[in-house]
């Protein structure tokens, strides 16, 4: 295979293979990544390269083949959970298996007694039932404290009845939530006694594990196309309503607070702060996905810069054939270009830091120290947004820096800014957040 | 920044604020573009830039009403000011993991080359806050924007490999464009060719709507 781009990679004046070991934050996280990267790009089971001509309807099957196949190839080749996730990482195509693995499985973690762990949590693993996290409502989005959707407690019956009393409070966006979960981890007001205690956590089967239908009350379908040929439109995200659907009382997430048998609400002795870790978790990876998403945009702008040749001074190439100028030698595509390639390697340094600062907050919660806290929860909060909105804008640059090219579905890049451009918007809007960061600093 | 007064100690990412009074008052020492390589002076450029944009807020919210009647009307320079302090963050992670011990031939340099284009390309572009506050002066700005060229001149020779280092299979990377081995052109023309519409050679839809019209 003749490489185009030989004599560029001649002129490298460091060790790429040294960077690499860098950019991946450890040797061990090199090769393990490289490993797997390479076991899928070798497999036909994972082809992605005709996404972009596929239907809605062939693109979301194509995604439920997928991510069978994965779990397939994870139990096959008995992959551990830390190579499992590289796995899913790699074949790069979205599907429920993301939220299952990356909200529902973390939530129950976080949130449920460690009795409520041992019932579900094999369930989830063994993926025996697939979960997602319903927690944004149609009419209220991220502002949690808004939410309609009510569990109020039956002392009779022990159990809670979940209702969605308006269409505004209507569950709306959960990946996977449309056509194929089984079980969601669902945000409601908890009421009890007459009282509401504000936003709650409850586990609730939305399907039946026999036939996959709807369980009685329960109304859930997908929320239709979003931007872009591909990119989220190969997962289901979800509508979900309630008509008086009762589930048992101990399937609320209890780890903070519960509700005995006879209808009392009790705190328990675990730091409620704990559950804003879950928020600094979420945040940390979406900083890291920034990075990540960024520097494929840039080096696709950056291999074919110096692939594409525009006008300039004539001259020779080194067989001395007379050649325009690669517009990678341009000043004003490297002002575009350059700063984008330092802020993917920014973000990432930053990302890395911030996994450091999440495990930190953690250990300083358990031992309940909580000064920290306001600070972590503003940083995370400002870096999400700023790299997410900086990662977008950059997409977007990278597709310009390709000229008309970019705009090829097979560039790559179309898809890429559609799949990432939500960032912007999902685990609290950007400009939101910023006056979150800013309310901090005016308190300091 | 109201607590600042009553001696509370700020932590974390907000450590920087303690020293308020140095960092308002401060002048940026560069006198010459090469200045702008030391970390120490971008950090410092960047801390008086936030909490110049920050202390501003602060003041200028003490002229409304009610808290939240000025948080109403002053929320786009409050977004400013987080801004410049989240961009502070990243400048001041990226400066240290550079002091961190960096192995293998070069690396350190070529990360050196990058956290400066990425400190001096935000300069560049937010010139506006850091010339407002005074952050820096008009010719240190021009001397940053004359630095920052001569980085990406330093950069050049070295962008493929940077951009290898991410080590991006085709596979992931999923672009005819960012191909590693740069075959663009030919494989962009194979990658059309398959396209559904090149199914046939005659459209779907020819004879009901253009071979009509061309027979009018």
């Amino acid at each position: 295979i003749m490489d185009h781009l030989a004599h560029e990679r001649s002129k490298a004046q460091f060790s790429v293979e040294e960077m690499k070991i860098i950019w991946a934050g450890s040797l061990h996280a090199f090769q393990v990544s490289d490993r797997i990267a390479r076991l899928v790009a070798s497999d036909p089971g994972f082809r992605k390269d005709n996404r972009a001509v596929l239907s809605r309807k062939e693109l979301f099957k194509s995604a439920l083949r997928k991510a069978a196949y994965v779990w397939k190839r994870i139990n096959e080749l008995a992959l551990s959970e830390e190579e499992a996730s590289w796995l899913r990482f790699y074949v790069d195509e979205l599907a429920y298996a993301y939220i299952h693995w990356g909200m529902f499985v973390p939530a129950i973690k976080g949130s449920a007694t460690e009795e409520q762990q041992q019932k579900w949590l094999p369930l989830a693993n063994n993926m025996q039932i697939i979960g997602t996290y319903a927690q944004t409502e149609l009419g209220h989005g991220s502002n949690v404290r808004g939410l309609e959707t009510t569990a109020t407690f039956d002392q009779e019956t022990d159990e809670f009845i979940i209702h969605s009393p308006t269409l505004t409070s209507s569950k709306w966006w959960p990946g996977g939530l449309g056509k194929v979960a089984t079980h969601a981890v669902v945000y409601a007001r908890l009421i009890t006694d007459g009282q509401d205690y504000g936003v709650h956590g409850f586990l609730v089967q939305i399907r039946s594990l026999d036939d996959h239908f709807p369980l009685p009350g329960v109304t859930v379908g997908d929320i239709g196309m979003k931007f872009g040929s591909g990119a989220f439109n190969s997962i289901d995200n979800g509508f979900l309503r309630f008509n008086h659907v009762r589930i048992p009382r101990n399937q609320m997430l209890m780890k903070v607070s519960r509700v005995t048998r006879q209808g009392k609400y009790v705190e328990s002795n675990v730091p409620k702060q704990l559950l804003y870790g879950a928020m600094v978790y979420v945040r940390q990876i979406i900083v890291a996905d920034a990075s990540i998403a960024l520097s494929r945009a840039v080096c696709i702008a950056t291999r074919y810069s110096a692939v594409r040749r525009q006008f300039g001074p004539p001259h020779e190439d080194e067989n001395g054939k007379g050649v325009e100028t690669q517009v990678i030698d341009y000043k004003t595509q490297q002002s575009r270009l350059f700063p984008l390639l330092a802020s993917a390697y920014a973000f990432r340094f930053v990302g890395e830091w911030l996994k450091w600062l999440y495990t930190d907050l953690i250990q300083k919660l358990e031992a309940n120290d909580f000064s920290t806290l306001p600070e972590a929860h503003a940083c995370t909060a400002g870096l999400k947004s700023l790299t997410t909105s900086a990662a977008a804008d950059g997409i977007k640059e990278c597709w310009k820096l390709c000229g008309g090219h970019g705009y090829l579905s097979s560039s790559g890049l179309p898809e890429l800014y559609a799949a990432f451009v939500p960032a912007c918007t999902y685990e609290g809007d950007n400009i939101v957040l910023l006056l979150q960061v800013s309310r901090f600093l005016m308190k300091t | 920044i109201s607590q600042l007064q009553t001696g509370k100690k700020p932590i974390g990412t907000t450590a920087y604020m303690a020293h308020v009074e140095h960092l308002i008052q401060c002048r940026c020492t560069v006198q010459k573009a090469e200045d702008w390589l030391n970390p120490s002076v971008i950090l410092e450029a960047f801390e008086a830039r936030a909490i110049r944009l920050s202390v501003a807020c602060a003041e200028n919210l003490t002229k409304f009403a009610t808290p939240l009647q000025g948080f109403s009307e002053l929320s786009p320079d409050l977004v400013e000011a987080a801004v410049a302090h989240c961009q502070l963050i990243v400048v001041s992670k990226f400066i240290e993991k550079l002091q961190q011990n960096i192995e293998g031939n070069g690396v350190k340099q070529q990360l050196e080359t990058l956290c400066n284009i990425y400190c001096l390309n935000l300069i560049h572009k937010h010139l506006g806050d850091f010339l407002s506050t005074g952050s820096i002066s008009p010719k240190q700005a021009s001397l940053a924007s004359d630095q920052l060229r001569s980085r990406y001149s330093k950069l050049r020779s070295n962008v493929i490999a940077l951009v290898d280092a991410f080590n991006y299979t085709d596979h992931f990377l999923g672009s005819v464009l960012g191909r590693y081995d740069g075959n663009v052109y030919p494989k962009l023309y194979e990658e059309a060719w398959k396209d559904p519409l090149n199914d046939s050679i005659v459209p779907d839809g020819y004879h009901e709507y253009i071979q009509p019209l061309l027979k009018q």
